[in-house]
């Protein structure tokens, strides 16, 4: 007879660990850093605050150039909103919690990436993490706590309290994992670097295990307007999303409720939509049954009802066509940069906007094929290129030989993808599905930034020509 | 202030359902299908029974002719040990349970597949899933349930028992959900038919929405022999699984715990472990701090300890030569055909065997490059190729032209990897991460049966040189 038993979150992704990532010392170091900077990043621009990150891997033992791993003590420090006290154990210690539940773009968005890097240090030293805070009023709240893998609960070890007198504000996250510095290393300073890229208001210091020191400047003091949340649109509904309005709303008629809990639904689009669906504007949601919620969820989709507005991107928050340009030449120093910043588009009900940069000459070197630099949500993407939408749309729907670019110029594109929603294919959010709707951006982005570098590329050769004469 | 929240593991797989293949109604109503059809698999094969199951997909209501998704009902029905009642709710409504949390191989490994398909159909369709069943004894059950996303909790609607007159013992689940089978049916038709390649003792029908029936009818009734539940090898261990044993075992001394709770470790090895960790034998296992700890963990990586055995196959169930030939002929009827059953091998403590076969010419057709078939634990995986693992290896690692063997010759390569854990890169089991153990498999695997062909296929040269003299 089998025997049947249940596992809590916790339990799935410690077995289930590589798919987050953390497959190994070497990918796992890295996974452990990004998560982190990726939460700190969130926290100082979520209240735009210019980030100052100060990240410490320290070798704890066993030699670091030994080969197979060695442990690593981690510290990331950061000056952003802090976490409330009363959420510190289980936003660092319960998988699945956290607060970005919620449709708006930021970097996380599952609630497990901090507690992944807590959860591979836990299991390959056995030590706890030590987590400080303040939200910046008289008190800094310092813990040291563990994970309860089989509960998925967090274990409070020890508790303290210090009197906050310069009012900081932010959050250190200090633990050892196992890890392969000597491995890691040219992935973790690529993953600053490019993160230096497209967050060019952030500072980063990383001193590494080799004692050395390296800072990734801020190149400006201007921060984004931060996203603001928004409501689902109708595009991107279904039964579940439709119930949990109608059991959590105050509304008393469907006209009121269709105003209140969807995206840009005003008054004209919701009466047109009522009328279509069959439904009376003053009966109570409540009162709607099963057919009636079918009816509506079928009702919603783009190709039944047209009259739905497009989502508009005040939840998202993209880099802009200026900072794209300035981060581009700060890294990678071309002879010339084209960038280009999509209208805004959605995908499922979710808004998003591409942003594309090509980059020429300079101190870009040439390959056997164009480089690929890819970003979503402000996060550098370094692994599974080959599996990424970005890599397809320029494998195989770009006629490269049309603009007389060919594979072996020293060339570079870059790709951001913002969203509410990034459809990321894994959740160690290292590649992004082809979405047709965010191919089909892509792809326009690139071509039109490769018809202006192919202009100037023909104008360069045009005036080569006219000086040897 | 930022607003925390947690979420229940149904909630999360609700909200990134995409990762587990139900992205949209195409992809959806395969992925549902391949799932209860993998549980019907493994809940015959464990029990060694030669599985019968029938798929009914019927339409529901919406056109099936029309663009964008219609209603259909799935019906899975198989012969297989059935679910005891007392589990019936928990194992079809509950996400993260099942009674596949074991190290063997089976199909199942996240205790997720059956719920999605059930909560794809109820989000789409509002309806609930009825699942009858009965265990061969006196009584056939029948409830009918939903699943309280937000708690991750069965609900059940309604229950009654019926006589088991006839001692029938098995699984029907019946449900409704959104789908587009006329873009779905070509891979539905494909994973059947690969599902009976590779298990040719499977008798498996499909009535499909527009009234047709498709019979893959069986090739043997000779069962592989289930595999035996096996457990975990030193070198996949990290202080949590040795800490789980710790609570766990009535073990009283640290020789007795080494060979109780470790795969293949003999009184011999573990004297020699204990003794070159530095731990007394007769030490009681509960009694270890957390240095021992560490230290024992750290001990048991394979390029610290040599001595452990490596893993053996009694918890696989690979097809093996004769029945994979067997299948490849009666799929693809090619002129010629060489299999190979690699030894053995491991990944981080994890047992596999790769088999591999090379299929040439007959019905074979040519294409621009060789065919793949990828199967893990006899599951054909038919989707995201181009980030799997073998084709990899057949892009990047084989040399072909050493062969003589051009792309355009009509050529199949089949690859199949037992293991008690595949390491899929996504929930939705679609492709397989490139460990290099698993890689080197499948390297030498298809070198030695590509060398195989080359022969062959230069014989035949010669052969037919010679008719021309
Ligand atoms: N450095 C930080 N400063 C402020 N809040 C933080 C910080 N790190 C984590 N948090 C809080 O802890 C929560 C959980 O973080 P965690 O990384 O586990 O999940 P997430 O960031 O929400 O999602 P993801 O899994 O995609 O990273 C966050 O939502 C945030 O509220
Ligand atoms: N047709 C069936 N016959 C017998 N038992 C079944 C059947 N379908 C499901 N089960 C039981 O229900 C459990 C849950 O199934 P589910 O598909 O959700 O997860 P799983 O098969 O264990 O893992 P995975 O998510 O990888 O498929 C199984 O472990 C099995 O015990
Ligand atoms: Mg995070
Ligand atoms: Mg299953």
């Amino acid at each position: 007879a089998e025997r049947f038993s249940e596992i809590s979150a916790a339990d799935f992704f410690y077995r289930n660990r590589d798919l987050a990532g953390f497959n190994n010392p070497t990918r796992a170091l890295y996974a452990a850093l990004r998560e982190l900077v990726e939460n700190s990043l969130d926290a100082c621009e979520l209240y735009k605050i210019p980030p100052k990150i100060y990240v410490r891997l320290s070798s704890e033992g066993g030699s670091d150039e030994a080969d197979g791993g060695a442990i690593y003590r981690l510290r990331v420090a950061d000056n952003g909103s802090g976490v409330p006290p009363e959420y510190v154990p289980s936003a660092f210690g319960q998988i699945l919690f956290g607060s970005k539940y919620r449709l708006r773009q930021v970097r996380g968005t599952f609630g497990l990436g901090g507690k992944m890097a807590i959860l591979y240090g836990q299991i390959t030293t056995h030590g706890s993490a030590r987590i400080i805070s303040s939200v910046g009023d008289g008190s800094i709240h310092e813990f040291e706590i563990r994970i309860d893998i089989q509960r998925n609960k967090p274990e409070v070890l020890k508790r303290k309290i210090h009197e906050n007198r310069d009012k900081w504000r932010g959050t250190i996250i200090d633990f050892s994992l196992e890890g392969d510095y000597t491995k890691a290393m040219s992935k973790i300073l690529e993953y600053l670097r490019q993160t230096g890229m497209v967050n060019p208001y952030a500072e980063i210091t990383l001193v590494d295990p080799r004692g050395r020191l390296y800072l990734f400047e801020s190149a400006t003091n201007k921060m984004p307007e931060p996203p603001s949340e928004t409501e689902p649109h109708p595009y991107g509904c279904d039964v579940e999303t439709i119930q949990r309005m109608i059991s959590s709303t105050q509304c008393t008629t469907m006209l009121s409720f269709m105003m209140e809990h969807f995206h840009r639904v005003g008054k004209k689009t919701a009466e047109s939509f009522l009328e279509h669906v069959g439904i009376e504007e003053d009966k109570s949601p409540k009162r709607l049954n099963s057919n009636d919620l079918v009816r509506i969820v079928q009702m919603m989709k783009p190709e039944n009802f047209k009259g739905f507005l497009p989502p508009d991107p005040s939840c998202l928050s993209p880099l802009g066509e200026e900072l794209l340009e300035t981060g581009i030449r700060k890294e990678l120093h071309p002879e010339f940069v084209v960038v280009e910043q999509r209208n805004p588009s959605a995908y499922s009900g979710y808004p998003f906007i591409v942003e594309v940069g090509i980059a020429y000459g300079g101190e870009i070197p040439a390959g056997s094929s164009l480089a690929l630099y890819r970003f979503a949500n402000k996060i550098p993407l370094l692994y599974d290129e080959a599996s990424d939408v970005s890599r397809k749309v320029m494998n195989t729907e770009i006629n490269w030989g049309y603009y007389k670019i060919s594979q072996d110029l020293p060339i570079a594109v870059i790709i951001h993808i913002c969203s509410t929603k990034v459809p990321y294919k894994t959740v160690g959010k290292e590649f992004i599905a082809d979405r047709p709707e965010i191919e089909r951006e892509i792809k326009n982005g690139i071509n039109s930034v490769a018809r202006q570098l192919s202009h100037h590329l023909s104008k360069k050769i045009s005036i080569e020509h006219e000086k040897e004469r």
